[in-house]
């Protein structure tokens, strides 16, 4: 009976993830192979191209700032950014259908979310990438490594880290079926700073937790320790918002006029 | 609360959870 339960939270997870992500690793994937009858994304790997991109991409979060007469690095880090704001909707609705999360006291609600957004994004976004670049725009283009390299200091550098993160994460060949029960596992730790009540996040996190093994061992019954393996990756999350957070505030130092969407100065503010 | 009014916000919009 208690797998049954596991079973049905796994189920439950996965069916909030796909009302709350609309661009799942499935549908990533099938178009970073070629394995759809979607339209190819556009490559954009150089200015030119980036130009016709904007053309040719259809999508809200592209010129938000009305921003066309920006620098090109500029440009690229506010589409990040309306991107980032994006998914932290995405995944406050998700959490709010974490069974217990609404539960508990509003101010840990809040801080949960302010320590695992990032964590969240930084995996959802390995699902957009492989080794040579990442999907945008809801899989309509694609931006490789290099181009986002090639941008000026210190733009160039601020997507290595996450491809890094990517490239060794891929590696476990998660779906997205487990990766709904790694994110709920990620919002649920009881070890972010300030919590008030620590026990009943804790309480959850069991749970979560206990329905996550029992998933990998279903889905992957031939890679072995991989509970294990993807735990540590909570470990390298870390270090890579770490890194983050460190880039933004040399990016706002560098960068006087930078400005940063208020949801995520709220986020950042004393967080690391 | 003042210092994460956006994210206060957020939770506590309209679309309501789901108990299992």
């Amino acid at each position: 009976p208690e797998c049954a339960d596991q079973r049905v939270l796994a189920k439950h997870l996965y069916d909030s993830y796909l009302k709350s992500f609309p661009t799942t690793k499935a549908k990533a994937r099938a178009i970073l192979t070629g394995r759809t009858t979607d339209k190819s994304p556009v490559v954009i790997y150089d200015m030119n191209s980036l130009i016709r991109g904007e053309d040719q991409i259809k999508c809200n979060y592209l010129t938000p700032y009305g921003e066309q007469n920006e620098e090109v690095a500029i440009r690229i880090f506010h589409r990040c950014q309306s991107r980032s704001v994006e998914s932290v909707r995405e995944i406050t609705e998700f959490a709010k259908n974490i069974p217990g999360f609404v539960n508990l006291d509003l101010n840990d609600q809040v801080t949960l979310l302010k320590y695992g957004v990032h964590e969240i994004i930084f995996t959802m976004l390995a699902s957009l990438m492989n080794k040579d670049g990442v999907l945008i725009a809801d899989g309509q283009g694609f931006m490789t490594r290099e181009f986002l390299k090639s941008l000026r200091k210190p733009f160039g550098e601020f997507m290595e880290s996450k491809f890094e993160f990517a490239v060794r994460f891929n590696a476990l060949e998660l779906d997205d079926s487990d990766l709904a029960i790694f994110i709920a596992v990620i919002i649920l730790c009881g070890d972010r700073p300030g919590l008030v009540n620590v026990k009943p996040i804790e309480d959850i996190q069991d749970t979560l937790l206990q329905a996550l093994e029992l998933q990998l061992k279903m889905n992957h019954p031939d890679s072995s320790q991989l509970f294990a393996k993807l735990l540590q990756k909570m470990t390298d999350l870390r270090q890579v918002v770490t890194e983050h957070v460190q880039y933004l505030q040399l990016i706002r130092k560098t960068e006087v006029d930078m400005d940063l969407h208020p949801l995520l100065q709220e986020i950042y503010k004393d967080l690391y | 609360k003042e210092k994460h009014k956006i994210l206060h916000r957020l939770l506590q919009d309209s679309s309501s959870p789901v108990d299992l």
